[in-house]
């Protein structure tokens, strides 16, 4: 399995403005000057999937990644991660999309292939595919040294949530 | 349980050496329990000896040797329990060219199992990638657009 | 007390924000004091506004935005009383090509006052150096040697 | 003033000889592979003047800063810090030379242009200068982001004492 692509809208910096960002397999490098957007990206998939905090996103909270311009705010933050699935997945669809919608009041909508779901039933879903929170699969900037940082009780638990 | 950990850890001990050889030729890197008799009792430490050197505490290494050993860690568990997609923002900062590059072949060997997103401000790593993608900001407002990878030809 | 404080907080202010200026083309960025009736009473908040997008919280304009903040933020400081020697390690790690040539060209100019230290991975700001110091490592000893800058000619 | 050279023995990946590292007025670049021994040239300079715990030196205590090769253990790190002075510091001498010995024991002895000195005379000494601990003048490796990462009042505090 992997991402074939996202969409976004009103996330960060990506405006009110439904934009798609093609990913697909293999190696993908993204590039562009400082401030253009490219870390946002990760934040989005992060934000989607449900597998960081606000403040690893930046965000003071979740009404902080919503796209605000001129003093103005979009109404709400939506981003869809689609996957290929592959059996990466235990379920019989070839494509699974995971969106999430956040309101400027800071409430959050998760769909698995636009059915809603709670936070915990997506965390499981997920979980089969090996992603997770904290997982060791995204690296955001500046994060790379955490592996190394840790005490050496949270990398024998990495390792037993791996096992 | 105790047998699963064991079994886990040992194969990805064996692949963290493994890689870490590999990233920085004449370097060893390996982990150790802390409590061999009892490994619930402690923690798992990591110990990176770069080439001609000792083994030096953790922390005294320098910034691009503990980048080496962070993506070494991240890569062994990948083998033994591959994630569907990677996402990497900016590893690079702290590696020499040479480093980069060899960290840009690896990645590039094992995209083949595995999708790796990188964001990068230097060529370098860019130049292993098969498909690029550019973003730029204007008026506030992030676009994506994508580009040709000039460095190769495509396959 | 209270005068003495007003006077370096705003001299520093001017030059925080002609420096940010002038590295962030379009980009504006300024002190604020949390309390300007009781300044002792609160802090100094840092505003910091990129070209074409609004005030941001600071935590989530992007990396190298930050950097080039806080380099503004230490030239300032130069500006109202300078050290002899500034020692700056990676500092170009975050930033793109063209945010690190602004630098290189910055520290070049001020380098004619104090003395700047540049300890870097990239050609790029390294080009803009008067000398250049080589360090290696052979057997786990560190040897330093002079280099010829050929990016100029000396003068 | 300026920095003319530093002289270090047995301090950290600079072996027991005895090296010298020209530097001089203007713009300096130090060059080199990962794990040269670029970032320890600050740390030699941040321990000779007294401005940095072990801490941010990388080590777990000063100890830990001497010179070691196959398990053997220099006696000592030593690093001299030769400043021209023009007026930076208020002595009438040129040169003014700034020193410091750790030997294994954990031992540190200062001196400045060859007189022992206790660490507080150092400091006080070495503000005359403009060269604090915790100053803004030294940016250690992945340290940059601290200004920004610093509280409202650990900023106003950081003008008060420019002030
Ligand atoms: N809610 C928001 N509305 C509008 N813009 C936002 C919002 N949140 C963040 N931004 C903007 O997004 C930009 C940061 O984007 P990002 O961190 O992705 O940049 P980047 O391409 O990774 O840059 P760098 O190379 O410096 O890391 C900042 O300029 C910030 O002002
Ligand atoms: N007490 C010591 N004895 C011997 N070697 C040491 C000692 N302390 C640190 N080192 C070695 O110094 C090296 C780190 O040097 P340094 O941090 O200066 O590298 P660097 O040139 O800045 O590299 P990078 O570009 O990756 O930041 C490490 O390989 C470490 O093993
Ligand atoms: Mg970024
Ligand atoms: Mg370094």
């Amino acid at each position: 399995g992997y991402i074939e692509k996202l969409v976004i809208e009103g996330f960060k910096s990506y405006g009110r403005q439904r934009i798609e960002i093609p990913l697909g397999e293999g190696f993908i490098a993204v590039v562009g000057p400082n401030g253009a957007g490219k870390s946002n990206i990760g934040d989005a998939i992060s934000f989607a999937l449900g597998i960081a905090t606000s403040k690893a996103l930046r965000a003071k909270n979740l009404s902080y990644l919503i796209f605000s311009k001129d003093g103005e705010k979009a109404d709400y933050a939506y981003v869809e991660v689609h996957f290929k699935n592959f059996g990466a997945f235990p379920v019989p669809e070839e494509d699974v999309i995971v969106s999430r919608k956040v309101y400027r009041d800071g409430r959050s909508v998760f769909r698995i292939n636009g059915q809603v779901v709670k936070e915990k039933e997506l965390s499981d879903f997920l979980s089969k595919a090996g992603i997770y929170e904290n997982g060791y699969n995204v690296v955001l900037q500046g994060d790379i040294i955490r592996f190394l940082k840790m005490t050496p009780v949270e990398r024998r638990k990495l390792i037993e949530e791996v096992a | 349980k105790l047998k699963a950990f064991l079994k886990a850890y040992e194969q990805i001990n064996k692949s963290f050496s493994k890689i870490f050889a590999r990233l920085s030729p004449g370097g060893k890197a390996f982990m150790q329990l802390e409590r061999e008799d009892e490994p619930f009792e402690g923690g798992i430490n990591l110990v990176v000896k770069p080439r001609g050197k000792e083994v030096q505490y953790l922390e005294a290494i320098s910034g691009g040797e503990k980048t080496l050993g962070a993506l070494s860690l991240i890569f062994a568990l990948q083998d033994y329990k591959p994630s569907i997609f990677y996402y990497f923002d900016e590893v690079d900062a702290h590696l020499d060219e040479a480093n980069a590059r060899t960290v840009g072949e690896l990645i590039k060997e094992r995209s083949q199992t595995a999708q790796f997103i990188v964001v990068t401000l230097r060529e370098v790593l860019a130049s292993f990638a098969d498909k690029l993608i550019g973003v730029s900001s204007r008026g506030g407002i992030s676009k994506v657009f994508p580009l040709k990878n000039l460095t190769h030809s495509p396959y």
